[in-house]
């Protein structure tokens, strides 16, 4: 454990916090893309299957836990218990686009033919793209609320930490993972366009609006 | 080395 993987996990835990206070105290999921939520929910069972086969840390575990249960949480607020609030009309990105072609990488590129292994794959590869219907959602509506938009940045920002954390790796363990790599290094790319946003407007007090 | 199955991150 590095201080780039810490500051990870910790900027993956705040944006996850971050969108559940935004839909309790608002009680609204507006703005939230519920097909990306449920991309996250299927990219974090799918990952931590491990679970039950492998135990690496006390920290792990628990994490491990935390983003499968707040993802299932987030996706209850979504559909069952804030379902008025959820902006379906506006949320139309076809998640099949994502599945389908994630679904047969992870058959063909994977560091090993097992079924947890491959599944482990599909999640590092839908994750990378994930975050698209929702990104397509605020492009569609041409803006989102500013808790929403500390939402994404810190999503962003966590792929965008471990990067660091494997150029860490590799100089100082010698460990690399390329299917990891290669996947956050498109996941965060998939962000830029949102961080340069985020900068030039969040941050100086404007709302996220794009440019016309 | 390359790790295949073991995963320590998240």
């Amino acid at each position: 454990m590095n201080v780039f993987r810490l500051a990870g996990d910790l900027s993956h835990l705040l944006a996850i916090i971050i969108l559940l206070l935004k839909i309790w105290k608002t009680r609204s999921c507006a703005g939230i893309s519920g097909r990306s939520q449920i991309l996250f929910a299927l990219v974090y069972t799918t990952r931590y299957l491990d679970l039950f086969t492998n135990f690496i840390s006390l920290y792990n575990s628990v994490m491990k836990v935390f983003f499968i249960s707040t993802s299932c949480a987030t996706i209850y607020l979504m559909y069952v218990k804030f379902k008025a609030t959820y902006d379906h009309n506006h949320d139309t990105f076809r998640i099949g686009f994502l599945l389908i072609p994630v679904t047969i990488l992870g058959l063909l590129i994977n560091h090993d033919f097992t079924p947890l292994e491959v599944l482990w794959t599909f999640s590092i590869y839908l994750e990378s793209v994930a975050i698209l219907p929702q990104l397509f959602m605020v492009s569609k509506t041409g803006d989102a609320e500013t808790i929403t938009s500390h939402y994404l940045f810190c999503l962003g920002l966590y792929r965008a930490l471990y990067i660091f954390n494997w150029i860490y790796r590799y100089y100082f363990e010698g460990f690399y993972d390329l299917i990891a790599i290669v996947a956050g290094v498109v996941q965060t790319v998939l962000y830029c366009d949102f961080f340069y946003l985020y900068v030039t407007r969040v941050i100086k007090g404007k709302a996220l609006k794009l440019p016309a | 080395d390359l790790i295949g199955t073991f995963h320590d991150e998240l």
